[in-house]
């Protein structure tokens, strides 16, 4: 499936990506 | 024409209507003017791109590239004040937009840079979580462009 990466969805991919996103505290580096 | 950074500029285009603002925000042509970008700024953070400054970006530039060029520069060197003073983050290594390309071309290259700094400020500032929920409603292929514009810029940036 071109869509699994490492066995993770893209969908699941951008959430994952989105949600650390969210938790990260203002001014930390990426 | 480089097609990634196209897509970049089309996709965060579609961001920037998220904002709603009231100046148009459907084609490149209409962000040359930067009234919109500006409007988005106010909104992600008032305080730092307050009433007064909004007012002195100029609403009716026309096809005048000269005076959509004032405008541009106002807003990118608000923006990069605003990583620089507010974020605490310094984008020297981030290449900044040609804004002659941007006010007289309309060249996507260089506009998708100036809207890829607004995402900066949008998912970093102090009601981040808001933008990011928002940006986690959109499409999934302008998420993947979103995200991996984010990504570059957090590459660049250093404390």
């Amino acid at each position: 499936d071109p869509s699994m990466k490492g066995g993770q969805t893209s969908e699941g991919v951008l959430a994952n990506f989105f949600n650390s996103l969210l938790t990260k505290k203002a001014g930390s580096p990426g | 024409m480089d097609l990634n950074k196209t897509v970049l500029c089309e996709s965060l285009i579609i961001w920037l209507q998220t904002f709603n603002t009231a100046a148009p925000c459907k084609t490149a042509l209409d962000l040359t003017t930067g009234v919109a970008m500006s409007q988005a700024l106010h909104q992600i953070d008032p305080t730092w791109f307050s009433e007064s400054w909004l007012s002195r970006i100029k609403g009716d530039v026309g096809d005048n590239w000269r005076l959509k060029m004032n405008n541009l520069k106002k807003v990118l060197q608000m923006m990069v004040d605003y990583y620089n003073e507010v974020l605490a983050q310094q984008i020297s290594d981030f290449p900044l937009p040609d804004l002659v390309l941007v006010a007289e071309h309309s060249d996507p290259v260089e506009l998708g840079r100036l809207l890829q700094l607004i995402l900066g400020c949008a998912v970093k500032c102090e009601r981040k979580q808001e933008y990011i929920q928002i940006i986690m409603t959109l499409e999934e292929s302008v998420q993947h462009v979103v995200m991996t514009a984010i990504q570059e810029l957090m590459s660049r940036e250093t404390m």
